[in-house]
């Protein structure tokens, strides 16, 4: 058995690195941090018109989450960019150039959901690093597979370290769990090293 | 759009108004 | 060695105590408990007109965090107040007249910070009872230093506990741990008995 001393020691590392964002790594795609969104090309928000925003009952618009809220860390149920269908893609401006060397894409767990599935989590994904927002085809950092079955936080490494460093990466969903009209993007971020 | 096929940035897709916050000199002070 | 129960006992303890401010202890600063920020007397916002709100392409603004952050909980890297230089004064109002007991100054940890230091995190700081918020100088409750390397949350006990009480403090922060342009505050806390 361990002594008391040791489990003391245990815990605090847990929550130490729970309390760093729960991967103890810089997040450069954070916008808090500097990260930006610089464009949602070939996506289109889903547009649900469902949360109407009233004053003295009468109707002023219509809330919708932006695409802003996948790079801030608030993660409960509905803070999340939905976009229709499931391909959808996320340009998005890193807070410093870096060598990427990692992803994590979050969703909320199924315990969470209302529904009780995470059907709308994004599946298939991939990662390219952009010169500039405009180039089509950027440089491929990897592709991943979000399991639905797995945790929440789920941190992926760049099979290997690009040689160059950037400051541009968009994120591509090419499929999601299931969801017939909409994608939710709760919270992506980007690992690496900055240039020195 | 193909996945990784080229990409339909020509389309203007319905933009959403959102509040867009982009930083033009520097990161913010950490 | 412990048995399972214990350890279950040591962990539930661990997160109660988090889940509660990560102190356990009221903090008389907190803004959404009755606290207030009266002024920044001899400090300067740091303006970096960096973050540029927009709204169809057209510039509305330029956002920067106020003072107000300071006794507000979201600790993620940039949601900090800066102000110029190394030294910096917060007058805050408490929620309550309290005697004094305890301090903590809270910064980001050194692993989240985008630039890999957090030499804008304050390091020689004091604290002062006012009667009121023009009082130039009040009654000095403790000098303390913020260390860079301990933990991301420093508590720091009054040295005695003041016979006066006080419903108005002022956090003068004297030095910073070498950063050039700015001295960055996450959060700063006051604990205390209430009078009765």
């Amino acid at each position: 058995g361990i002594t008391e001393a040791q489990a003391h020691v245990i815990v605090n590392n847990a929550l130490k690195l729970y309390s760093q964002d729960k991967t103890g790594m810089v997040d450069f795609a954070l916008e808090s941090g500097g990260g930006s969104v610089l464009s949602t090309r070939c996506s289109e928000t889903y547009e649900t018109k469902t949360a109407l925003v009233s004053l003295f009952g009468v109707p002023l618009w219509y809330f919708s989450q932006s695409p802003r809220v996948v790079i801030q860390p608030d993660m409960y149920p509905g803070n999340c960019w939905a976009f229709r269908g499931s391909q959808g893609y996320l340009v998005v401006r890193l807070s410093m150039k870096i060598h990427p060397t990692g992803f994590a894409l979050e969703h909320i767990p199924k315990a969470l959901s209302p529904t009780g599935n995470i059907s709308s989590a994004p599946k298939d994904f991939a990662v390219y690093g952009l010169e500039n927002e405009y180039e089509e085809e950027g440089e491929l950092l990897g592709q991943f597979v979000y399991d639905q079955e797995g945790e929440s936080l789920q941190v992926f490494r760049a099979p290997k370290r690009p040689e160059r460093a950037f400051q541009i990466v968009e994120l591509r969903v090419l499929s999601n769990w299931g969801h017939p009209e909409y994608t939710c993007l709760y919270r992506f971020r980007v690992h690496g090293e900055p240039i020195k | 759009t193909q996945s990784g096929g080229p990409c339909c940035s020509l389309i203007r897709l319905a933009r959403t108004p959102y509040l867009v916050l982009s930083y033009v000199n520097g990161p913010p002070p950490i």
